[in-house]
């Protein structure tokens, strides 16, 4: 993996690739998990990282929305840091001497070898839809919390189509069965672009999440610690509060089942891109995400619960 | 394959509420093929959109006649689309030597 490149964009199978080979190196540290298969029979490869047994977790997710590629990208660069850092890099190392860490780089994978094949701007999955002829359900609108509520279209065709039920998709109902089967993952994140922002619960109601005011803090220092590299600015809060309503969320359901530190990220575009992100940005916007995912991390080291 | 030859994306400034619904509004015509990349949700952020073909000359007009400010983000998608594929065979190719 020394030599995969990066700074530019890859396709399912060069990214599975990698994955097999990161585990390949690093025997003993990186695993590789299939948490279930795609609606298509992709497999759904979780990467474990692990220095002991029977470790608290923190998850990371990118790609749910299969265009916004930048994710995928990073989420490549992410896994490499880690091998790269742990016993140079002393925060990360107590991290991962304390938590494993999850990563699930490519989290639609139906989708997101439809972007590569057939169409750039691909973001739902790629289930059809009974009783119509639109394809594919938002992935991010079809968790049990506040599902079928405002903020999520009931039409197929939209792109923010809930589902006909919740956890409908293979590739949401995977990660809801590993983490209620894991039972101790800590901090979720999940990672999508682009508008720069940092969110925490809740998107489905106006309500307060009740670690309001703890996640909004670590939400400023992990932006701080983002913006200190390159002067990236973002905004942070509530999904409901930052954006707009969006019901049946992933980290809605994080948070109430229990995962306090639920957060999710919507990196560059800074410029006139949006999607198509250049492949010139793709290190500096893994980087600097980096820093806020350590300092989020870090905190749920700190602070256990 | 899908392309996107001529679709262009966007870049809208609302000036005030009304104008943030009048683009929800556009938003629900499913005829004109819209796709929202950054949605209408609050004038402190900008509204972005991909524009098929057909549909420019129906926006513009809309956009027009509210008085809506804009600007084209993006010229024309395919050829950002085109530039993104050349890097990647470019990196392929670059791969393959070393």
């Amino acid at each position: 993996t020394e030599d995969y490149n990066y700074a530019n964009y890859h396709t399912l199978n060069e990214i599975n690739s990698f994955i097999d080979m990161l585990v390949q190196e690093n025997p003993g540290f990186v695993s590789k998990i299939v948490i279930g298969k795609s609606y298509e029979g992709r497999p759904l490869n979780v990467l474990k990282f692990s220095t002991g047994a029977n470790r608290p977790g923190l998850w990371i997710d990118t790609g749910i929305h299969s265009r916004e590629w930048v994710t995928q990208a990073s989420g490549t660069w992410f896994a490499k840091k880690i091998v790269t850092d742990y016993r140079r890099d002393a925060e990360l190392t107590d991290i991962l001497n304390k938590y494993d860490i999850f990563l699930e780089i490519v989290t639609n994978p139906d989708g997101f070898q439809f972007t590569h094949t057939t169409n750039r701007m691909w973001r739902k999955t790629r289930k059809p839809n009974s009783g119509s002829s639109c394809i594919g359900v938002d992935p991010n609108r079809n968790w049990d919390a506040g599902f079928g509520g405002a903020g999520a279209s009931s039409t197929p065709c939209s792109e923010t189509y809930r589902g006909p039920s919740a956890n409908s998709e293979p590739e949401v109902k995977a990660i809801v069965d590993f983490v209620k089967s894991h039972g101790k993952i800590k901090a979720f994140v999940s990672i999508h672009s682009y508008s720069q922002m940092l969110l925490y619960p809740y998107g489905y109601t106006q309500t307060p999440c009740k670690d309001q005011a703890e996640l909004h803090e670590l939400a400023r220092k992990a932006v701080t610690a983002l913006s200190s590299l390159y002067n990236t600015q973002y905004r942070f809060g509530s999904i409901i509060n930052t954006i707009y309503q969006a019901s049946g969320g992933t980290i809605d359901w994080t948070y109430n089942q229990g995962i306090k530190y639920s957060y999710t990220f919507e990196l560059r575009d800074t410029g006139r891109y949006g999607f198509i992100l250049p492949a010139n940005q793709i290190i500096p916007t893994a980087q600097e995400t980096w820093l806020a995912l350590m300092a989020i991390m870090k905190h749920t080291k700190d602070n256990p619960y | 394959k899908e392309t996107f030859e001529g679709h262009q994306v966007l870049r809208i400034t609302a000036l005030n509420e009304a104008q943030i619904n009048l683009l929800k509004e556009l938003s629900e015509n499913e005829h004109l093929g819209l796709d929202f990349w950054m949605d209408p949700v609050d004038v402190s952020l900008p509204v972005d959109v991909r524009v098929p073909f057909n549909s420019l000359q129906d926006v513009r007009a809309f956009l027009g006649y509210h008085e809506i400010h804009y600007e084209i983000m993006i010229q024309d998608l395919q050829d950002l689309i085109n530039e993104e594929q050349r890097e990647i065979l470019q990196s392929k190719a670059l791969q393959l030597r070393s």
